[in-house]
């Protein structure tokens, strides 16, 4: 565990818990995509089939749970609780889960370390959080009027994937042999991804105005 | 290296 990786999980953390602020206090899901949130959940679904029979760290255990249960409990507001579901922008939120779903799951039964279920549910859950963000930045750049937390949810996300690139040359100089190109490949397709929003993002920040993307 | 290593990271 470097000082990057952990930051990394702080972000992402943090990113969940302005969400859950916004859900939760506010009622309201406004410019939130429930596209991305339920993609989110399925990545941490797959990814986290081994939670109960591989044990890495208490930490590891504890921060896969809140991740589970947080990316649920979203889910679960968005679509069940009246106010918060009356918020949500259904008829922007158009990015269709096919596109997403069916070629990350070719993709991983096709490229991955090895060709058993758990293997593979894994590796897709790689290539599914990679661009589970897409659906999430279409919604943005519809949404005139981006209000300062969802801003931040989406800098906070990307911020956090940054922070994992920076975890991932850190460990490549100092373990020998630490190379995992599935990792790094998908990873560094989903920080691109961010790129453009974080332009915008910083532009807006700097000129003190609204964050608006362009069309 | 086993592959089962790769998975310290959430």
């Amino acid at each position: 565990m470097n000082v990057f990786r952990l930051a990394g999980d702080m972000t992402h953390l943090s990113s969940i818990l302005v969400l859950l602020l916004k859900i939760h206090t506010i009622k309201s899901c406004a410019g939130i995509s429930l596209k991305t949130q339920e993609l989110y959940a399925l990545v941490f679904i797959t990814r986290y089939l081994d939670i109960f029979d591989r044990f890495t760290s208490i930490y590891n255990f504890l921060m896969k749970l809140i991740f589970l249960g947080s990316s649920l409990s979203i889910v679960w507001y968005m679509r069940r609780h009246k106010a918060v579901h009356r918020s949500y922008d259904k008829d922007q939120d158009t990015f269709r889960y096919q596109f997403i779903v069916l070629p990350c799951l070719l993709l991983a039964l096709v490229i991955n370390h090895k060709l058993t279920f758990k293997e593979v549910m894994w590796t897709f859950s790689l290539y599914l959080e990679a661009v589970a963000i897409l659906p999430q930045l279409v919604l943005l750049q519809r949404t005139r009027n981006i209000d300062n937390l969802t801003g931040q949810y989406v800098f906070l996300l990307g911020a956090y994937r940054a922070l994992y690139l920076l975890n991932w040359v850190y460990r490549y100089f100092t373990e020998p042999g630490f190379v995992r190109w599935i990792t790094w490949i998908a990873g560094l397709v989903q920080t691109l991804l961010y790129a453009d929003f974080f332009y915008y993002y910083i532009l807006s920040w700097k000129n003190n105005v609204k964050l608006e993307l362009p069309a | 290296k086993p592959m089962e290593s790769f998975k310290d990271e959430l």
